[in-house]
Order: structure tokens, then sequence, then C-alpha cells
């Protein structure tokens, strides 16, 4: 299988790819698509050999096509609905992320435990009673959420996630969650990235 | 030197240690402290080998002990103040995170081109003008920035605050930032961790 960071990499590109065609390029070099990536131009051609290799050495790549491959491997071209559970300071803002609606997947669904917020309208997604997650899971077939509820309600509602044949959590709460095995789940534990920069700026200065 | 992987497993053992001294538990074995994160005795060992290691074989660890050690090696006992740069969505929810605080490093000051945002209080943290980024950097002798500007505008923002000595960026600005050898960056890029989410949760049933 791919290692996650062979499908950064493949969407890193995309985003290079996309700025260089509203320069109106059609054809370019692999240096210019990886251009400030801090990746070899080896390394990008084992990436896309992954997945059948495209454009020929020395003619350079068809931005239009190589942006159509790259989307196909991402399987973006499909719609994929996400249910977000915990919509508070960082649900919200992450409702409101314009990032997230370029990648054709959209958050469709958010849920909240508190009344106080119940019924609003964020971004066009009206949150959610927490208590009728697996009524409107089921109706909209939801595979992947995100969760950005409190650390110590993250380990429950993934229980109950699981139950519903969840395939996919994108976690934001600091605690590690136990999941069955064929559930994919990817962290991103904020603090642990401050903790890791502030100790290689200190390591740099001398401990 | 070390990866920033060890680094990030050794803030996760803190946080396990410190739930662990939470139920008054003194002395404990590795196996405790690495429960359910995907990591190896051996991998613990290692880790902790880096730094000198710690604890006997078969006696186990002391948990005040280690935790103290894993935070001096962290530097989380030394105060670093930080700036935040773009007071959005992302930014605010930032300003108002509980986690980082636990860290010893808080958010000191954060700053915004906004002047419907410039002046206004934020989890006791004023709001100043981008343009007395340079005075207030100096004056506080910020060495490290949380970039929660637009995408488009995080390199110039970058670019000032090389000049201003920064040593360390956390950027959440979806964009490739060109910064000179000397000065530490960790990105975290949320719609780079969906898509590659939503690869795997696709490829695991068939493409
Ligand atoms: N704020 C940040 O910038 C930030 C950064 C990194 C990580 N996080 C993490 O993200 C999570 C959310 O943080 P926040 O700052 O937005 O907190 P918050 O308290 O503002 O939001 C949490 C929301 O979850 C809701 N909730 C509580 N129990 C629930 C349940 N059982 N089901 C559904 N919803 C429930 C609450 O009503 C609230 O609206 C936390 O785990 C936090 O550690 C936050
Ligand atoms: N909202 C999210 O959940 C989210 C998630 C992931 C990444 N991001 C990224 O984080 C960044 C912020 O996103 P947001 O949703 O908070 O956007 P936002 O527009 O709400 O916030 C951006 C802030 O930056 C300020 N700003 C603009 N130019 C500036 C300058 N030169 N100097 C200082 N401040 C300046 C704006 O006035 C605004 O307050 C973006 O790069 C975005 O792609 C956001």
């Amino acid at each position: 299988c791919f290692s996650p960071d062979v499908i950064k990499r493949l969407s890193l590109y995309l985003r290079n790819l996309r700025k260089i065609r509203k320069e109106n390029i059609t054809v370019i070099s692999s240096a210019k698509i990886i251009e400030f990536l801090n990746v070899s131009a080896e390394q990008f051609r084992k990436d896309l050999s992954y997945f059948g290799g495209f454009g020929k050495r020395g003619v350079g790549y068809k931005v239009e096509k190589l942006i159509k491959e790259i989307e196909a491997i991402l399987g973006i071209n499909k719609k994929w609905p996400i249910a977000l559970i915990g919509a508070g300071k960082l649900g919200t803002a992450l409702l409101k992320f314009e990032g997230f609606s370029k990648l054709n997947s959209r958050i469709t669904c958010a849920f909240d435990s508190d009344k106080g917020k119940i019924g609003k309208i964020i971004n066009g997604i009206k949150i959610e009673d927490i208590k009728s997650l697996g009524k409107i899971i089921k109706e909209k077939e939801i595979k992947i959420a995100i969760i950005t509820a409190p650390p110590e309600k993250a380990q429950g509602i993934v229980d109950e996630l699981v139950c519903l044949k969840i395939r996919g959590i994108l976690n934001f709460a600091p605690v590690i969650l136990k999941i069955p095995d064929g559930i994919f789940i990817s962290n991103v534990d904020m603090a642990c990235e401050l903790e890791s920069l502030l100790f290689f700026v200190k390591h740099k200065d001398g401990l």
C-alpha cells in the first residue's frame, strides 16, 4: 500500500499544478511542479510511477492531463459527504473553511450536544442534535467524520460512529482514539506540532 | 539530530504520563505508557535512550521523575512568547485553545490588517495592527510565530518575520513557504490531511 506521505505529496503537486494552470501554461517540467516543495525530481517521478507514470522525460508534462490524472488517483471526482461533530470554536472555523470545498467532499452535516447551538445554521449547514447522529448518518450514507468535540467526549462519539459503519475519521481532539482495524484515522494534533517546533528551535540554540 | 517523530512521540508519552499521574499511580511499566499509541516497547526505549534513557528494565518507570525528564527535554519549563498573525476564524479559535496554555508557551500577542479587528481583545490578548509587527516582535523578543493569515499573504508576512530574526513558524496557510536555512517550520495542512484520508478510505473499497 502507499504511505500517507505519497498521497500528501500528490495533493501538493496538484495544488502547484492548479496554480500553474491559472498562469495559462500548458506544458511544464517536473522541476517547476516540485518548486519549493523540498522534493527531488527522483521522488516526483517515483510517486507518479506508483500510479502508472505520466508524461515523457525531456518533453515535460501536459498540465491539464496531469491534473486530471492526479484528481482521479485522489478520487477527487467522487463526491463524499462528511459529518462534523462538535460545532464549537474549531468546528465553526472548519465549517466556514474554503479549503475543504475544493476537495469536492463537503461537510454536509454537523452535530452538537449544546441546546444553544442545535438548530443554528453555519455556512448553510444546520447544526443537528447529536442524539440524531444514527438516523442522519444512515440517511445520508456518510462514511467520513471530523471530530472537533472535547477530548473526553471523543472516544464515546467514535464508538457510536464505528457501529454506524463509518470508514474514515479526521480527529482534532488531542487524545489517542481506539478504533478497530479497517477504519482509517488521521490525527491533527496542533499542540503536538507546536511542542515539536519549540523543541527544534530550542535545540538549535543548544539545549 | 532527532526526527520530528521522536519529539512528537515524547509529547504523546507525556500526555499519557500526565493522565496516569492523575490516577495517583507512582510507578508504571512502559507497556502502560505506550498503551493505545501505535508504538512498540522497543521504540519507546529507543526514544528515551536518545536522551540518556530513564528507569530500569523490569522495575518500571517512576511517573513523576519521567514527567520531569520529558518536560526538560521538550523544554516545557522555559516560557516562550508566541505571536499569532491573522486573527480570523482559525486564528480566533487558536487564541481561545486551552491546549496551547499547557505547553507553557502562550500566545502573547496577535496581529491583523483589518481595521475592524485591530484593538479587539480575544482571551485577554489585544489584536495589534500588522504595521507594528516589527516594533512588538523586537520589544517582546518573540522567536515563534503562528501563521493564520490568507494563503496569498503568508509569504510576505514570513519574509518580514525572517528579517525580525524569528526562529520558528507554525504555518496553517495551505501554501509552501520559502524560508532560509536555520528557521524551523511546521506546516499543518488540514485540506491535505483530509485528502489523504479520503484516498485511503476510497482505496480500501477498491479504486
Ligand atoms: N480551538 C482550537 O483552536 C483547537 C485547536 C486544536 C485542537 N482543538 C481541539 O478540538 C476540539 C474542539 O475544541 P474547541 O476549542 O472548538 O472547543 P469548544 O468547547 O469550543 O467546542 C466543542 C464543541 O463540542 C460540543 N460537544 C460536547 N460534547 C459533545 C458530544 N457528546 N457530541 C457532540 N458535540 C459535543 C460542545 O457543545 C462544543 O460546541 C477539542 O478537542 C480541542 O482540544 C481545538
Ligand atoms: N478556517 C479554517 O478552519 C482553516 C482550516 C485550515 C486552514 N486554514 C487556513 O488558515 C488561514 C486563515 O483562515 P481563516 O479561515 O481564519 O480565514 P479568515 O479570512 O477568517 O482569517 C484571515 C485573517 O487574516 C487577516 N489578514 C489578512 N491579511 C493580513 C496581513 N497581511 N497581516 C495580518 N493579518 C492579515 C484578515 O484580516 C483575517 O482576519 C488561511 O490561510 C486558511 O487557508 C483555515
